[in-house]
């Protein structure tokens, strides 16, 4: 579903060079879940947002359902990302005026599929224990609440891809668990594809295979189960 | 050092109560590490900001150092804050128009302290994991890196009391334990008094004693070691 060659990206810090990305190669096949691992730094973030058209590389392609997709335009990106992407960021990026149950179905408005949305939003919000949390505004949620709300953000429309960076970082154990196992069941019984961002080897072994970055490249992969 | 009696808070969203804190008894000695786990949403992040002057609670008292200070006026408050405590957020808190070396000296130039903290600035900044990233702006860092600089932030004026809010909750392992070695051995070492709120039980293992949090309320304590 997803193919990423020779993907490169350079930031300049005045005249110094940080390699971010530096050469990556990762394919990863529909409706399987893999989990990316490293140390901080390691480019895991902006490999990321590569991968979710947020973010174009200086080399390299990005192939989304066979299609070249880093070179495509602003606006076609944004389209392709809003119709087929769900986008769990590692703050969050919640709209602090809007309440929780806004932030959920801000990509479902957009798109404008609000009925299909509004429909499923009880059954999430109840699955990831936000149920009468949804009228509070961000900055009244918890740490570990506004975490859960962007992680309904980016289900919300059943994507096709969900790229989620480190979804369970500010989670006590039991609603981590909670989360990793309705990304298990998308790909087990939904057919997504899950790209999932982790510090936390428990939460690597929900995933079929882990990929292992250091500084901007793969360094290695292997099955979480079978080590 | 710090003690804590009767700690009562309520948000009221509309018509309905959030019992935030529904009546805390907490008492942590000088020079010991206490961390505090509980389920998302518990009241942890919203304790530590009672124990750190940041928020006033509606019933109850704090003690820092025999000295009730929760009812103090803001700007006592804010002074022995400055003077006192270090504050590691959540969700970090960073200016994001100030170098991640201005970010971390903000509490030495707002106490007129300059010159030490310059000095310790780099042994610090090394101890973490930072140099060469100190020019950096927030948004031109890793989520580790943030964290890591707000970490440092707290720590440059070598405070009393440190309040640490899910401290490592962004890190790879490697970069989490130099994070907590450094806090056991202030401890140990320099004297400080830390509160660390965590979701992580092997952070846990580096203090002294674990309270647990639920719905507001402490439901029990223990030595992490000999559970
Ligand atoms: N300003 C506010 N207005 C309304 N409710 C609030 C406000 N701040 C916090 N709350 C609520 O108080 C409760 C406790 O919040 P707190 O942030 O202390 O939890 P926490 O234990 O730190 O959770 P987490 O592990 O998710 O960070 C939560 O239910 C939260 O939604
Ligand atoms: N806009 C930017 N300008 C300059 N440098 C940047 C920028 N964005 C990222 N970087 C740098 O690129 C490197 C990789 O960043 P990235 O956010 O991808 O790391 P990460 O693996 O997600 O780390 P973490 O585990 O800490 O979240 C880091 O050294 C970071 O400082
Ligand atoms: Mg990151
Ligand atoms: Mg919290």
């Amino acid at each position: 579903l997803l193919r990423i060659e020779g993907l490169t990206k350079t930031y300049w810090q005045g005249a110094s060079a940080v390699h971010a990305l530096d050469g990556i190669d990762l394919s990863v096949s529909a409706a399987s879940f893999v989990a990316i691992m490293g140390p901080s730094g390691s480019g895991k973030s902006t490999l990321l947002s590569m991968m979710g058209l947020l973010d174009l590389p200086d080399q390299g392609e990005v192939w989304l359902s066979g299609q070249a997709v880093s070179h495509l335009s602003d606006d076609r990106r944004t389209l392709l990302r809003r119709e087929r992407i769900g986008f769990v960021f590692q703050n969050f990026e919640l709209i602090p005026t809007l309440t929780a149950a806004e932030n959920i179905l801000l990509p479902a408005e957009l798109t404008k599929q609000a009925g299909k949305a509004r429909t499923r939003l009880e059954g999430l919000a109840g699955l990831l224990g936000l149920s009468g949390r949804l009228g509070a505004r961000p900055h009244q949620l918890s740490g570990g609440q506004q975490q859960r709300v962007a992680i309904a953000r980016a289900l919300i429309m059943n994507p096709l891809l969900v790229l989620a960076d480190e979804p369970t970082g500010n989670l006590d154990s039991k609603s981590g668990q909670a989360v990793l196992e309705i990304l298990r069941e998308g790909v087990d019984l939904q057919g997504w594809t899950v790209v999932m961002v982790t510090h936390d080897p428990a939460a690597a072994l929900y995933a079929d295979r882990v990929v292992f970055l250091r500084d901007g490249r793969v360094v290695g992969e292997g099955d979480p189960r079978h080590e």
